[in-house]
């Protein structure tokens, strides 16, 4: 998946 | 990370202690809406899908698995530990939260970032926790009186969403293409859904007085 659609909220 | 979310993940984790402290130390879960803890589980496991696929940090996997491991212990905690769940307000906790649960799925499928398992679970997520907290609300406005503990656990889950809008707002300004629309629009609906339950938590925190929210 590309960084940007990664969720890295919680 | 900034200091926003920072700070709303510290708020979400003191939340969480809170309540924990409130059901060991009293032993007793009255006031506490077991509908509102399961769909709180639910939302993290179908948040967290990502968990073992995509390593973002350390204290984000952390911060998961404490999410998960804590919003799980206190459901089973409730439904099986013989001294607390005698203490649970079953009569006053009817909300019938699978009605949340459908409406967030069936507007997961229509609204989403992408038609892909792990986004329609996340956006599922996303608009379940915004309603998470009405059977809880609900509870406490039919049992009227709301004690200390009980009291300061809904306050810091409400709080952190709205460090969480902060967070969002800055971020939009500092990261070009960053739109989390979904989590925004549904976070600003989570934390109106709080507003009066705020209102008349400032009012007794002001007169130094017991909660007491209107029946």
């Amino acid at each position: 998946t590309e960084p940007s659609d990664l969720k890295d909220e919680l | 990370m900034n200091i926003f979310r920072f700070a709303g993940d510290m708020t979400h984790l003191i939340s969480i202690l809170v309540l924990l402290l409130k059901i060991y130390a009293t032993k007793s879960c009255s006031g506490i809406s077991l509908k509102t803890q399961e769909l709180y589980a639910l939302v993290f496991l179908t948040r967290y899908l990502d968990l073992f696929t995509d390593f973002i940090s350390v204290y984000n996997t952390i911060m998961k698995l404490v999410f998960i491991a804590s919003s799980l212990a206190v459901v089973c905690c409730m439904r099986m530990h013989r001294v607390v769940r005698r203490s649970y307000d079953k009569d006053l906790d009817t909300f019938r939260h699978y009605f949340l649960i459908l409406a967030s799925f069936v507007l997961a499928l229509l609204v989403n970032e992408k038609f892909t398992f792990q986004e329609i679970f996340w956006a599922f997520s996303i608009y379940l926790e915004a309603l998470a907290i009405l059977p809880q609300l609900v509870l406490l406005q039919r049992s009227g009186n709301v004690d200390n503990l009980t009291g300061q656990y809904v306050f810091f889950l409400g709080a952190y969403r709205a460090f969480y809008i902060l967070n969002w707002i800055y971020r939009y300004f500092t990261e070009q293409h960053f739109s989390r629309w979904i989590a925004c629009v549904s976070g600003l609906v989570q934390t109106v859904l709080y507003a009066d339950f705020f209102y008349y938590y400032f009012i007794s925190w002001k007169n130094n007085a017991k909660m007491q929210l209107p029946a």
